[in-house]
């Protein structure tokens, strides 16, 4: 419940209507859309249950490690009513064409298959919130100072899944774990992503903001 | 530490 009231609202992409259509348009569109939702997903972080309890370094090393996931599997659930698109943000859904264009075919390729994976496990939104805060938690950080405490952090959440399924899908005990079965899809896409538009910011061609910048250097 | 300026700021502003 503390996790569903602090889901961040919508949010825009909002193209720049002056610039003509290219591939480095798109790539700018998302670079700029990323920036935000970043500051959108660290306020969010220190509205779970005990992250803020953690040292100021164990939460920058989390968030450091686990924003793309995080990203990611927002897209992931805006996209679960659509078919083979994917939903960047409300205003800016990109289907193949368009993700060809761009260079992110491959990417698009891989949150697709997630995409698949939750529409056949139905996932509802209080498993996305869950699942959302478990991969903050368990991003496998190397700059963890106090492991026992992410640890404590890691234990409520997936208790609080657990809890969320034995109540809600007595029909599947084993749905928990599907569900964490899907974080190594999870972390393989994310890692895919960061690899591809630090690359993309190598060529420099790109306009990219402090704060995605900041985030993209620490996680390469 | 010191590379991660904003995430640090953002981190440390009250909500």
């Amino acid at each position: 419940s503390h996790l569903l009231v602090a889901e961040p609202e919508k949010i825009y992409a909002m193209p720049d209507p002056t610039m003509p259509e290219s591939d480095i348009k798109a790539l700018t569109t998302l670079c700029d859309l990323a920036d935000r939702e970043l500051v959108v997903i660290i306020g969010w972080a220190k509205h779970i249950p005990g992250f803020s309890t953690l040292s100021l370094g164990d939460q920058m090393s989390l968030l450091q490690s686990a924003w793309m996931e995080i990203l990611i599997l927002s897209i992931v659930f805006r996209s679960l009513p659509y078919e083979d698109e994917l939903v960047y943000a409300e205003d800016y859904i990109m289907d193949e064409e368009h993700s060809r264009l761009t260079g992110l075919l491959d990417l698009y390729v891989s949150i697709l298959q997630l995409v698949r994976k939750y529409k056949k496990l139905k996932v509802e939104k209080e498993e996305f919130v869950t699942l959302k805060a478990i991969a903050l938690a368990n991003s496998d950080s190397m700059h963890i100072e106090d492991m026992e405490a992410v640890q404590k952090l890691q234990d409520a959440l997936h208790e609080a899944l657990q809890d969320f399924e034995s109540s809600q899908h007595q029909e599947d005990p084993r749905r928990a774990g599907k569900l964490l079965m899907t974080l190594p899809l999870l972390r393989q896409t994310a890692t895919k992503a960061v690899q591809h538009f630090y690359s993309i910011k190598v060529q420099g061609k790109v306009p990219m903001h402090k704060l995605f910048l900041e985030m993209l250097e620490a996680k390469v | 530490k010191e590379k991660h300026k904003i995430l640090h700021r953002l981190l440390q502003n009250s909500t």
